[in-house]
């Protein structure tokens, strides 16, 4: 939470009583309200801005602002008729609450508000998400940027988890070891309560001082019991959620090609980077995994005709090797993907790598193919046609200029996913990160089932893959409310043999799991629902046909209003109070899609303040003169 | 004119002429959001030289910030400045200061003029002086932007397109016509150009020699690496 601060630091004071981060984690299910209470002292009206981070994966579901008693409450709307609202707005020179882009994790949400004299304003923004499961873990992330100490500061989480809590880790990036004590921390078999509230005292960078030592991100990761092979189904309220991933099975080999992008445009930190994560990743490689390289221009150059066994030599040898790669030449990814594609499937058929293993091509580009294919969508069709859904393709894409939604859909439709690499510092440590989650499958093709006649409107329940430190969630509504057990059978492909588990689920009472609870939040179970269904058919508008594209949008949008999320197919609505003599203007908050992030990262770089341009070395001059 | 894009980031640098009938007044920035516009107008040679070839030059620039209310023209014989309804010349046979609310200027006698935009811009305008009584040449300006950082991401014009920074491929290097300028193809906003390595002259240091600064070198009025054509940034007025 940025909090409350004032527009211009000459006039009137703002006081900020109190800056609120509540957190519930209910299964998984994330549901987060930041409250933020000033007053206006001074004796004239005043803008007062509320800053706050959030989430990417986040949906704001609420945001409201009271005002001298007065509540005004947003509403969620299609985003072309939010649009009309918008626009007037801008093209009146209001100030319109916006969601920007804001680094690898989070975006902001910014809105002002003119306050009365000696008047309180209250803003009060609730969000919800689905915590990933990366690596082992979830994470529940809070970003503070409070600009000065605040009287009443707390952040606050209770995570329900009826599995049973595994571990509670809470930290954040501003403890010293004064306020490290004051991360209070309770866990019991199925709850965990965590919370932070220093004195105004406490915040002071000294005595006296005005600065706050609050500024940065405020981390909990968490993660729960896993016993059950067949993994863990809640059945709350008509609907059900199932979460898989069972314990204790070994790894899948894999065979990956890492088809890298040397061309010209990667010159410099992004191809010193892409050399650097390669060499961690080498050093991290298990001996069982095949590996191959295939590193391009506008020529496509294989380390090795075939996949090499990651034994001690091989390794050796290929560090050597891309110890060498340098950047050079134009950008031709179609032949390249395809020449990967190639190596994998001339190698299955010649029985060089193992029977039971798991496929993967890792691209790493900053996109802009212009040599051989450069007609994207044809690209695409090419890669997804030479990969028959057979093996996973995963993009990673560096620098803001890359065609972020290009590498996306060429992922999704071949059961993988694409990255975006930042070309801040810690690049190499992004892509080690990525390789880190892949790294180790467990299962592959994994399917769950429910009987048809019991369930309904299941979110996607066919996996490729199953990598270890992750978790398959799929969630559904029972056709028969009533329904308090039904049969479920996950069937994967493991190492060695067929991964088969059956079971019965069961209702929750929660009444009896949490007695001392009398609310936790609610239809949550079905909001998880609503929100996996959303994010899927988000998806899937940006990589079916024509037909589906047009359902998937119309479902999402129909979801989304109906959930009240700001999805990047919604906006929310706030009528904003104007002075007296000035007509009311809406506020809006959007969803930014990852492209539209991108973009306004191209156009935040400008913004960069005067001190942050000290960093760079050299500053590019641009000239006009004569001979 | 010469054009020079120089990416440091890259360590590379790109370099296209600009050429029309004198008299032609280009747009070199224009920012609508932040109301800054420069405008700059050609003159050609005394009269044709021996080589046929006609050389354009930049001669008078005119800048505006509509926010600060600051208007300037700068030619190759004197400086004004119009601020609201105040107005200031400066001669540049004169070494001289002007700090104004919004608009600092340091002229180096008979050299440069320093121009800074209060939270803007900052650029540098070269005056070259050529001997009178050459046959052929006559005085000139050059233009350096030093800082665009805070000019808004809509900022356009033929140096403005460049201050996002632009994103290009050079490959297939391979001899040109002089052996010491070899071609190359270069991909750049989706056009595929034929490019030939060289090196253009940056005078801030050395202000009558130039300093050679290698460049890809864009033929035919940097078609295909500006936005449009050079005749899109033709204005009727140096205002």
């Amino acid at each position: 939470v940025r909090s409350v601060q004032k527009r211009s630091t000459d006039t009137g004071k703002v006081e900020v009583h109190s800056v609120t981060v509540d957190c519930t984690v209910t299964s998984r299910f994330a549901h987060t309200v930041m409250t933020s209470v000033a007053l206006n002292r001074a004796n004239t009206s005043q803008e007062i801005f509320f800053d706050v981070e959030l989430p990417k994966t986040a949906f704001i579901t609420n945001f409201s602002m009271e005002i001298e008693g007065q509540v005004y409450v947003g509403e969620v709307k299609e985003k072309e008729k939010a649009k009309q609202q918008y626009e007037k707005a801008v093209s009146s020179g209001q100030t319109a609450g916006l969601v920007k882009a804001s680094g690898r994790k989070m975006e902001k949400f910014s809105v002002s508000v003119n306050v009365a004299a000696s008047s309180n304003v209250t803003f009060i923004l609730t969000y919800e998400e689905l915590l990933q499961r990366k690596m082992g873990k979830y994470e529940i992330l809070t970003r503070v940027k409070p600009k000065e100490p605040v009287q009443e500061f707390k952040i606050v989480a209770d995570i329900y988890e009826p599995q049973g809590i595994a571990f509670v880790d809470a930290h954040a990036t501003f403890l010293s070891n004064d306020l490290l004590p004051l991360v209070e921390k309770t866990v019991t078999d199925k709850k965990a309560h965590i919370s932070f509230s220093p004195t105004l005292e406490q915040q002071r960078k000294c005595p006296g001082c005005d600065g706050t030592l609050i500024d940065g991100d405020f981390l909990i990761n968490y993660d729960v019991n896993r016993a059950q092979s067949l993994g863990d189904i809640q059945v709350v309220n008509g609907y059900f959620v199932h979460f898989f991933a069972p314990p204790d099975l070994p790894r899948v080999p894999k065979n990956v090609v890492f088809v890298i992008d040397k061309s010209g445009s990667m010159g410099g930190r992004k191809i010193a980077q892409t050399r650097e994560a390669l060499l961690a990743i080498l050093n991290d490689i298990h001996e069982e995994d095949h590996f191959g390289f295939v590193e391009f221009d506008d020529k496509i150059v294989p380390w090795k005709e075939s996949l090499s066994k990651a034994t001690t030599e091989n390794v050796a040898e290929a560090i050597a090797y891309v110890k060498r790669i340098v950047d050079v030449g134009g950008t031709d990814i179609n032949a390249a993907v395809l020449k990967g594609v190639d190596m994998l499937i001339k190698d299955k058929q010649a029985n060089r790598l193992p029977e039971r293993s798991v496929d993967m091509i890792i691209l790493l580009t900053d996109g802009m193919p212009n040599s051989g294919e450069s007609h994207l969508p044809k690209i695409q069709e090419n890669v997804r046609s030479a990969i028959g859904g057979n093996m996973s393709l995963y993009c990673l894409g560096f620098g803001n200029n890359v065609d972020y939604a290009f590498l996306d859909v060429m992922s999704k439709q071949n059961n993988g996913v694409a990255r975006r690499i930042y070309e801040a510092s810690d690049a190499a440590l992004q892509l080690q990160g990525f390789y880190d989650e892949v790294a180790s499958p467990l299962l592959s093709e994994v399917d769950l089932r429910y009987p048809d006649n019991t369930v309904e409107f299941v979110t996607t329940n066919h996996f490729s893959q199953l990598f270890n430190g992750s978790e398959i969630v799929v969630a559904g509504r029972l056709a028969d409310n009533d329904l308090d057990n039904f049969l479920v059978e996950v069937y994967g492909q493991g190492p060695e043999e067929d991964f088969q588990v059956q079971g019965q689920a069961s209702a929750i009472n929660w009444n009896v799991v949490y007695p001392d609870e009398e609310y936790i939040f609610g239809d949550f179970t079905e909001r998880l629902w609503a929100y996996l269904t959303i994010q899927q058919l988000l998806e899937k508008s940006k990589t079916g046909s024509s037909d589906e594209k047009g359902n998937a949008t119309a479902k999402a949008l129909d979801m989304s209003l109906r959930y009240s999320f700001v999805t990047p197919l919604t906006s929310m609505v706030v009528i904003k109070p104007e002075t007296e003599d000035s007509t009311e203007a809406p506020l809006i908050a959007n969803k930014l899609t990852e492209e539209q992030r991108q973009q306004a990262e191209r156009v935040s770089y400008r913004y960069h303040s005067p001190q942050q341009r000290t960093h760079y070395q050299a500053t590019p001059t641009y000239f006009v003169d004569g001979d | 004119p010469h054009f020079m894009i120089e990416l440091p980031d890259r360590n590379d640098s790109l370099c296209f002429n600009i050429n029309d009938k004198p008299g032609t007044i280009f747009t070199l920035v224009r920012d609508t959001e932040t109301g800054i516009l420069v405008n700059g107008q050609i003159i050609g040679d005394k009269k044709i030289p021996p080589n046929g070839r006609i050389n354009t030059y930049f001669w008078r620039f005119g800048i505006i910030h509509q926010a600060l209310g600051v208007r300037l023209e700068v030619s190759t014989r004197d400086i004004s400045v119009f601020q609201d309804s105040n107005r200031a010349k400066l001669l540049w046979s004169d070494s001289a200061s002007l700090k104004a609310p919004n608009v600092d200027l340091v002229v180096s006698k008979d050299r440069s003029l320093t121009v800074t935009l209060k939270d803007s811009v900052k650029f540098v305008i070269l005056l070259h002086k050529v001997w009178k009584k050459h046959p052929y040449h006559q005085d000139y300006l050059g233009f350096y932007t030093l800082d665009t950082h805070l000019l808004s991401p809509s900022v356009h014009g033929l140096l403005g397109q460049f201050y996002h920074g632009i994103d290009y491929e050079v490959t297939d290097l391979r001899p040109g016509e002089v052996l010491e300028k070899p071609d190359a193809t270069m991909f750049v906003k989706g056009h595929q150009l034929n490019v030939t390595r060289g090196w253009q002259r940056d005078f801030r240091r050395d202000v009558k020699n130039g300093e050679n600064i290698p460049c890809w070198f864009i033929h035919n009025n940097g078609t295909g690496l500006i936005d449009g054509d050079e005749r899109d940034y033709i204005v009727s007025g140096l205002f």
